[in-house]
């Protein structure tokens, strides 16, 4: 299917990533 | 387990060294797929409006290069986003990073695939964000685009943005570039 991610959900990962 | 995105990116840094033509000045940063990717690039390289004057990104999907000349760009356009100075302290790293959340994201609907990509120009005179679609003649795509791109920024009725053909501003410059939509 296809990805799609809203605005909310995308920056919810800013800091996950940063963090792994 | 991280999640992917629905294209493969390509980011792109362009630096201005007058003495080089102007792609060889053009660099590719990384690509990346996937949401966690994205932001390990997004929080590791500068703010835009930190970036000297002269310096683009860019960010396009895979095996689309930054340029009009590019098959996928050349019968395209833009829409132009231009930014006063003042905006740069306040505006221009929230645009750009709305722009690429739009991008990843995939959010416009039925028209994802009219988009090509996205630039930033930071600009002493004054900075520029564009988001690149493949073909100026698909009204209902360049339109939805621009319709929702000026939603997610926030930007109010009274503003009005235009749409440029590459072909137009390839062989026009400034303010000789007219628009062939707007929103």
């Amino acid at each position: 299917g296809k990805k799609r991610y809203d605005r909310e959900f995308l920056l919810g990962f800013q800091f996950i990533a940063a963090s792994t | 387990m991280k999640h992917p995105l629905q294209n493969r990116w390509t980011l792109w840094f362009y630096k201005n060294d007058k003495t080089k033509p102007w792609q060889a000045n053009l660099r590719l940063v990384t690509k990346f797929d996937t949401v966690e990717d994205f932001w390990a690039l997004y929080n590791h390289i500068q703010l835009a409006s930190r970036l000297m004057s002269g310096c683009d990104y860019s960010l396009f999907k895979d095996g689309i290069e930054p340029m009009w000349e590019d098959n996928r760009n050349k019968c395209g356009g833009r829409w132009l986003i231009t930014l006063s100075k003042q905006q740069r302290m306040l505006e221009l790293d929230q645009f750009w990073l709305e722009t690429l959340l739009c991008l990843i994201g995939e959010a416009f609907d039925d028209y994802n695939n009219d988009v090509c990509g996205a630039v930033i120009n930071v600009r002493a005179k004054g900075d520029k964000i564009a988001i690149w679609t493949r073909d100026t003649e698909n009204q209902k795509a360049v339109l939805h685009i621009g319709k929702t791109y000026k939603e997610r920024l926030g930007l109010p009725m009274r503003i009005v943005i235009g749409y440029q053909a590459h072909a137009d501003t390839a062989t026009k410059s400034g303010f000789g570039v007219k628009n062939k939509f707007v929103v």
